[in-house]
């Protein structure tokens, strides 16, 4: 499945977040990648940040869009 | 490192390509990324390529700069 977050709505997103916003900022780095408004992440990375917020990788998918923060049909 | 192969130099190339090719392929399948100069791959690419190859990764990245399938420069 693609995750793919709305980065001007991660932003503002409330303290849960941020450590995805952390995650986030360090891709853009490793890459070089300049798009303001939305990112792409891995597979991968979805299992990992599930695991760190304590959670499953489909219900962070279900937070992620509850919270505004994935890019409308992602 | 950053491994960028020159796809209008790997067609041509030889037998001992045909796998990188099919590979590569795929790889521009899964994104469907249409661009036809160069495709970026990654570590992890590289490391199962040399195992097939039966090589190591860095004597892959020199044969693949002897034989002109690599970007000028990665
Ligand atoms: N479209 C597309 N291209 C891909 C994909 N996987 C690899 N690439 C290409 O291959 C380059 C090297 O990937 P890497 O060795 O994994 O090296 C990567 C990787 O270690 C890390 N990275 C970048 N984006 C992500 C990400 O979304 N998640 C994770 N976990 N690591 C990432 O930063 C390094 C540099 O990234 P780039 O500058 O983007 O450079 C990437 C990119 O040009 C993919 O699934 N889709
Ligand atoms: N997932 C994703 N990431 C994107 C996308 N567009 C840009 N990026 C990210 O942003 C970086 C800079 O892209 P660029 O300035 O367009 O400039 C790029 C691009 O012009 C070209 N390039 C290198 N490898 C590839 C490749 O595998 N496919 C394509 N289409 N272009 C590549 O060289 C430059 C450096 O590429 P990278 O090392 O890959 O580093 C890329 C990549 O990590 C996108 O649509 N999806
Ligand atoms: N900068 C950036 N843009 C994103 C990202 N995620 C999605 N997009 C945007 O949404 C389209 C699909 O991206 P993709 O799934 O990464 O699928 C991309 C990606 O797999 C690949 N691609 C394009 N440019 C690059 C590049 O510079 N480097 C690498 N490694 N892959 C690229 O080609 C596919 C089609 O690209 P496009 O037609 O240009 O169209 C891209 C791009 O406009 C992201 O994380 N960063
Ligand atoms: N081994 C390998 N597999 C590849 C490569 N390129 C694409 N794939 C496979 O194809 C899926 C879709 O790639 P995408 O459309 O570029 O969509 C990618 C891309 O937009 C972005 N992405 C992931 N890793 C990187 C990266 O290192 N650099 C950049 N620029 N974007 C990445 O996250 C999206 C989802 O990534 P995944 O869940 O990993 O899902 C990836 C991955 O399973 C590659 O060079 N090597």
């Amino acid at each position: 499945r693609s995750i793919v977050i709305d980065l001007t709505k991660v932003d503002g997103s409330g303290e849960r977040w941020r450590g995805l916003r952390r995650y986030c900022e360090s891709i853009q780095l490793q890459r070089g990648d300049y798009n303001r408004q939305l990112l792409s992440i891995r597979g991968d990375d979805l299992r990992a940040l599930a695991i760190i917020l304590e959670t499953s990788p489909d219900s962070l998918v279900d937070e992620l869009r509850d919270a505004g923060v994935l890019v409308e049909g992602s």
